[in-house]
């Protein structure tokens, strides 16, 4: 995807899975 | 067009997976290393391991659910490929570089052995 009008998103890309519940 | 891209992707992604394995969920395979168990992934195992790739790509080995390595294998050196393979951190200690190098070896990880190597070269 590099390129083509590539927008770059630097923030968190999906939840986070706790350590424990 | 185009596309949005998450730079951190990649990394949320393993990071989870860590913390699947630290937490024992979805685990699916024990590999017994000298006495002492690791749980982890399949899949991660074989993306980071030409060794493990070759055991699971063989279709009688698929669905085992315990496999034990050679022992010639230190522990402390699987424990150590193992962690970068959850977290792209190799730990190097001067005293434990020789181990992580000939286990990365065993596990056909090139270039992890490769950066090993020039590791030791670089200290004498």
């Amino acid at each position: 995807y590099e390129g083509v009008n590539t927008i770059k998103e630097m923030g968190r890309s999906i939840h986070e899975i706790p350590r424990q519940d | 067009d185009g596309c949005i891209q998450f730079t951190r992707h990649a990394g949320d992604v393993l990071l989870n997976f860590n913390r699947l394995r630290s937490r024992n969920i979805l685990t699916d395979v024990t590999i017994q290393v000298d006495g002492q168990q690791f749980h982890a992934h399949k899949a991660i195992l074989v993306a980071c391991s030409g060794f493990f790739y070759s055991v699971f790509m063989d279709p009688e080995n698929a669905n085992l659910s315990a496999i034990s390595l050679d022992p010639k294998v230190d522990p402390k050196g699987f424990s150590i490929l193992l962690d970068f393979m959850y977290t792209s951190c190799l730990d190097l200690k001067d005293s434990l570089v020789l181990v992580t190098m000939n286990t990365a070896i065993y596990l056909q990880m090139e270039h992890v052995a490769d950066t090993c190597h020039r590791f030791i070269k670089s200290r004498h």
